[in-house]
């Protein structure tokens, strides 16, 4: 007879952590890695704080015969945490701030308390974590997960006088790592970090007591992302239900108008019209079948705005070129910065550059280097739509490159939601506007690294009669 | 001033759906067909039940403006549910009887409740369940799921006496669907299917009322997969925690015997000396220290029998072959099935085949086709790891083998736990286990291929002489 059994959040990524990425000792120290330092970096970025982050990793020795116990601790002089939130940001999956409209490297809820999990079940020991929002108080937990009931146990409390107003957050506990495997990856991970958020000053010192340091170079940060309303394209039966349990207007045209981006009353008054649903009409009256009408009218009326990507952070054409200048030193750099675009209502932006020669090795193929919400992306480029566009649908003979050329191709892709293939935040899905948008941005660079190399040609030409 | 929240599982995959493979209508058609249908079979097979699998898909004419309502209807001969376990099964995520150490296509209690939340949140309207063990009631269930709380609504509850004490599950609801783009993918799921499930009758009535019948040709079912016990290498601490929490025994020495596979007396013993832990001791009053001594040591100790396979259900190499004939009737078939191996404790069976000319179109490339647990995989070939292999690791020049051949080559593998990289299950890790059995079992049956190939080139020779 079958047994039946419902389990919690925590438990499932517990089963499931390869999915997330925290597959065998060296993948997971990896992923512990980028998940807090991109904890960290949102912390800084969403208060216009300029980032200061501090990674160290040591060696624990040990008599418990785990060759490879590690201690993990990560500081921020970031927002900080409420004493009230700090438990559930650590210790309860699906718990957190990003779960709003808005551009942020987090998007889950999940990938501290993957950090947390994974070095409770190897090491069988508490996290600390210490926090401040600069306030006069700072707070220490020291806390376990009850991954069976996905809630946070807390084993100690400290609290403390602020007394130099400090703020951030700084998490430590002990985790197995392979760190030697690991390293090239953590390190280039660091690397290209720095290269798209090169406003941050990022420390890593290694179990050998080596300073990995990557300092900042400006200290302008891009306009920070902002929180905005669903756009109409974006919308479904489940969307409207919930906006229809939260509304305060009295009816539908300012329903409209209150609760998507850019409907103004004209248009707000046509939709209406065209959906047939009556614009006087309370939203807490109306019916299954006039949500339904809703959701249809807003996939099939083409006459709205198109998503608004100002709420977006881009990394400018600028701030990408003087990052790939600064690690590459290359011979030539092409950027461009594709117009907003779009895909199921969430905008997006794609910026690409291409860079030749300097310290870009050949190596028989292009170096793809991928970036998604300032986040680099290091695992399963084959899988990745950039992977896709480079390799099947760039005709690079067009443009008279080989791939014997020393050539590096940069992505970065902005939106409200990166339509990211798995939990583990590794490759993004072929989304066709996405894919069109990325193809287009490396056609543009690619025709800028043409005529430079035919230009550079012609000169060795001529230099040679 | 930032918002925290925490949401729901059923939010959770509402909002990351493309994750698990309901990106837009026509991809969702067919997840939604293959996840119901696996549930059907898994509820067949798991007592000995030949599966009869009934799947209709109408379309709905619509006022509404949706103009792709569809009404999806699937039905099953197999174990049915009880009363009050059917709302939690369809209407509540992360619930299920796949989450035991077992050998089934369902894995993650997730997938029957996805095809159900995307019918609502398209066409807001109810699911309807009927089913029955067999005995003397029938149930019928409408509901809908509360996605923010993550619960069913029970619209409707209907008992019925069981007269003719059918037993089975009927599914159907509402869906927006794109069938014309997913209609050759469904039909290849579905053709698939019986390929390793030649034991199946399973009818798919389309749209257009055309009926595609895949008849059963054998009635005999290969021996159904058994729940087990994990093996030492598969052993964390939380895994340690929650046998402590339920065991029954008083000594160390039995907690290891009753808990984990092929752990005999001596076995006991031994471990334990080696790991450093008292077998005398009480599991109730172990330490965490002495946990992670328990855990390193399973890591460690290199004297336990390999995890038992007999738990597990392959294809077997004369099924695979059959179906491969009647499928494909191509000149040669070799099939070969690998002996069982493991990773980090899981034991699994990798089955392949390679098939030659006959209906093999000859395309310019390898006809690859993907199974996990007896579910064809259809989508991200190229990021699955029999691609790698037969791609990458194959050197089918060695075996005089070109990419122009009319060739098409079958991995299968069974486990109790498939490493999957998605919860949309279409793509499996490249484990190094894993990977290596399937490249030993590809360079088997190609080294048959081979041979075949070469003494039908020499006969032809001959002829012409
Ligand atoms: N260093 C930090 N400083 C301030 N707040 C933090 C920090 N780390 C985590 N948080 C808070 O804890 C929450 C949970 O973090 P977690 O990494 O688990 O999920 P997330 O970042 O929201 O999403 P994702 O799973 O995509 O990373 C965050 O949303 C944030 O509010
Ligand atoms: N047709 C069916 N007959 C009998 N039981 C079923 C049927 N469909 C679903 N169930 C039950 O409902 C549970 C939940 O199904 P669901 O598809 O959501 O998850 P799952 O099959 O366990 O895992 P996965 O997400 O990998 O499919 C199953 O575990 C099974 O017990
Ligand atoms: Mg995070
Ligand atoms: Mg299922």
């Amino acid at each position: 007879v079958e047994v039946f059994e419902e389990i919690s959040p925590a438990d499932f990524f517990y089963r499931n952590r390869d999915i997330a990425g925290f597959t065998n000792p060296s993948r997971a120290i990896y992923s512990t890695i980028r998940e807090l330092v991109e904890n960290s970096l949102d912390a800084c970025e969403i208060h216009k704080i300029l980032p200061d982050v501090y990674i160290r990793l040591l060696k624990e020795s040990d008599s418990s015969g785990e060759p490879n116990k590690y201690r993990i601790r990560v500081e921020d002089n970031g927002s900080g945490l409420p004493s009230d939130i700090v438990p559930l940001a650590f210790g309860q999956v699906l718990f957190g701030s990003k779960y709003k409209l808005r551009q942020t490297r987090g998007t889950f809820g999940l990938g501290g308390k993957m950090a947390v999990l994974y070095g409770q079940i190897t090491t069988h020991s508490e996290t600390k974590i210490i926090s401040s929002n600069g306030k006069s108080k700072i707070f220490e937990f020291h806390l376990m997960m009850d991954i069976k009931n996905n809630k946070p146990e807390i084993l100690k409390k400290e609290t403390y006088h602020n007394n130099s107003k400090w703020h951030g957050t700084i998490i430590e506990f002990l985790t197995e790592a392979d760190y030697t495997r690991a390293k090239a990856k953590i390190l280039e991970y660091l690397k290209q970090t720095a290269i798209v958020a090169p406003y941050a000053n990022i420390t890593f010192v290694d179990p050998k007591g080596r300073f990995y340091k990557f300092d900042r170079f400006t200290t302008t940060m891009p306009r920070p992302s902002i929180e905005t309303t669903p756009h109409p394209h974006g919308v479904d039966v489940e969307t409207i239900k919930r906006l229809v349990g939260i509304t305060k207007v009295k009816n539908m045209k300012d329903f409209m108008r209150e609760h998507f981006q850019r409907v103004g009353e004209t248009t707000a008054i046509k939709f209406l019209d065209f959906s047939k649903v009556d614009q006087k009409r309370n939203p807490l009256d109306i019916t299954p079948e006039e949500i339904v009408l809703l959701v249809n009218g807003m996939k099939n009326y083409n006459a709205f705005l198109p998503p608004d990507a100002s709420c977006l952070s881009p990394l400018g054409e600028e701030s990408l070129k003087t990052g790939i200048q600064k690690e590459f030193n290359p011979e030539f750099i092409a950027v461009h910065q594709r117009k907003p675009s779009a895909y199921s209502g969430f905008p997006f932006i794609i910026e690409a550059g291409v860079a030749y020669g300097g310290n870009i090795p050949r190596t028989g193929n292009i170096l793809l280097y991928r970036f998604a919400n300032k986040i680099p992306l290091l695992f399963d480029e084959a899988s990745d739509v950039s992977w896709k566009v480079i390799h099947n649908m760039v005709n690079w003979r067009h443009y008279k490159i080989s791939a014997d050329d020393p050539l590096a191709v940069f992505t970065h892709i902005c939106s409200l939601k990166i339509p990211y293939k798995t939990v583990g935040k590794e490759f993004i899905a072929d989304r066709p506007e996405v894919e069109r948008e990325i193809l287009n941005a490396i056609r543009e660079v690619a025709r800028h690294l043409s005529i430079y190399l035919s230009r550079k040609n012609f000169i060795e030409k001529e230099r040679k009669r």
